[in-house]
């Protein structure tokens, strides 16, 4: 464990926890893709497969646990609850999702490190968090006012993957150079999905502005 | 590359 990768792993948690308190504090999920966060899901049942197989230490097992259970919960909240899932902007958010989730599946069968199903479905999850945030990327465009929780939630997620690159290049020169190119790659293209976003965000924070992304 | 990657980040 080094500090890049515990930055990155406590802004990725902080951006859960800001999006859990936006839709308990406001009862309401205006702004969020209900899609971004199913795809979530399946990121982490996918990636966690090995969680009661593969003891690592008490941090990665609580994490994963942890992980899993909010994005759940955001889910229900979105689908089933009374109040919230009025305010969920059903006929905006209408990216198909599956249409980056088979890709990504496919992708997986065809480059992996090895053709074992652990193996193919954590190289599926890594491929589809690459592009699950751009549901919520093509609701923000849409909605007309970004409220600064979301707005907040979308830069700390896409920060902390970010600071996992810088994890990877720690890891690369203190670990007797060790190759990830699967994690390494989609972690760039992930990062530079948020570019033009974090220019927004930091445009509007310089200017002390509302968030607005142009359609 | 059968590098059998232990998954140790989240």
């Amino acid at each position: 464990m080094n500090v890049f990768r515990l930055a990155g792993d406590m802004t990725h948690l902080l951006s859960i926890i800001i999006l859990l308190l936006k839709i308990r504090a406001t009862k309401s999920c205006t702004g969020i893709s209900l899609k971004t966060q199913e795809l979530y899901v399946i990121v982490f049942l996918t990636r966690y497969l090995d969680l009661f197989t593969k003891y690592i230490s008490f941090y990665n097992t609580t994490m994963k646990l942890v992980f899993l259970g909010t994005s759940i919960s955001i889910v229900w909240y979105m689908r089933y609850h009374k109040v919230v899932k009025q305010t969920y902007n059903k006929d905006q958010d209408t990216f198909r999702h599956y249409f980056l989730a088979i890709p990504c599946f496919l992708l997986a069968l065809l480059i992996h490190h090895e053709f074992t199903v652990i193996e193919v479905l954590w190289t599926f999850s890594i491929y589809l968090e690459a592009v699950a945030i751009l549901p919520q990327l093509v609701l923000l465009q849409r909605s007309r006012n970004i409220d600064n929780l979301t707005g907040n939630y979308v830069f700390l997620l896409g920060a902390y993957r970010a600071l996992y690159l810088v994890n990877w290049v720690y890891r690369y020169f203190t670990e007797n150079h060790l190759v990830r190119w699967i994690p390494w790659l989609s972690g760039l293209v992930q990062t530079t999905l948020y570019a033009d976003f974090f220019y927004y965000y930091i445009k509007s924070w310089k200017n002390n502005e509302k968030l607005q992304l142009p359609a | 590359r059968g590098q059998p990657q232990s998954h140790d980040e989240l």
